[in-house]
């Protein structure tokens, strides 16, 4: 299982 | 100028234990709304969003928007001057290079007053999408916590299955495996024992064990935790700060290579 980034998933604003 | 007064100090210090582990530094945007904090911790894995509304200060002066960029290991030695019982005023000025903490002891026989300098950070800010999660689970923090302590000892990973009999925490290793299933509870009569689940569709997934010990940190600010989770998106491990606030995680999923 590879961990995945939060950035990933919320976009920079 | 921005001025905040809170009778009881032993919150913000309870917050700094919540979140020095996982952040080194952080800003703190002071509106009139109140103080909102939201920082990724240096791998980038989870997000940490602290929110304290203004009216749970005793009281609160902010003329101006401010941006205070702070090193949390130097907060963090100012907060442990505080007495438990300490009263706390945070005070900076408009466009200030510098905060300063005031600690009055109860009997008010005891003043100090500490002056951080405060730092240029420019962190950016991610945006959250509202989400109706699939699951909300709502469990003791204490309960929490040592499901996360317990199975980290196994593996690296807790797999959280979550269906209508309930939440399940696995994880996996060189010693070998271990489950813990919990069901929801029927009538307690204590709210802060009992366990809820509410689920759309059921979820599992995959979270590194050491990023939800650093979150249940935040244990001591609140005797519930709340684990909301959709599939393939990050589990949101939410604390409520007293009246005041919450404090909420954001931890992004392990996925197949």
């Amino acid at each position: 299982m590879a961990q995945s980034s939060i950035k990933s998933f919320f976009p920079t604003r | 100028m921005f001025e905040a007064r809170l009778v009881q100090s032993s919150i913000f210090k309870k917050v700094l234990e919540a979140i020095k582990e996982l952040l080194n530094e952080a800003t703190f945007d002071c509106s009139d709304s109140g103080i909102q904090l939201q920082a990724m911790d240096s791998s980038h894995v989870s997000l940490v969003s602290l929110n304290l509304r203004s009216d749970g200060f005793d009281q609160y002066r902010c003329d101006r928007n401010l941006s205070m960029g702070i090193n949390l290991a130097s907060m963090t030695k100012i907060m442990k001057c505080a007495g438990n019982d300490d009263i706390m005023t945070m005070k900076a000025q408009d466009n200030a290079d510098s905060v300063t903490f005031m600690f009055e002891s109860p009997n008010q026989e005891k003043m100090s007053d500490y002056e951080m300098k405060l730092m240029n950070l420019d962190q950016e800010h991610l945006g959250i999408p509202e989400t109706d999660y699939s699951c909300v689970i709502k469990l003791p923090s204490a309960e929490f916590a040592r499901i996360c302590r317990d199975l980290s000892q196994f593996g690296e990973s807790v797999v959280i299955s979550c269906t209508k009999e309930g939440v399940k925490f696995s994880a996996a290793g060189d010693i070998g495996s271990a489950n813990i299933k919990l069901a929801q509870t029927a009538n307690v009569d204590k709210e802060d024992e009992a366990v809820s689940i509410e689920m759309q569709e059921k979820v599992s997934l995959t979270f590194a064990c050491r990023y939800l010990n650093y979150f249940t940190k935040a244990t001591p600010l609140s005797p519930q935790v709340c684990l909301s989770m959709s599939a393939e998106v990050p589990l949101v491990v939410e604390y409520k700060i007293g009246e005041i606030g919450h404090i909420r995680y954001y931890l992004a999923p392990k996925i197949e290579e």
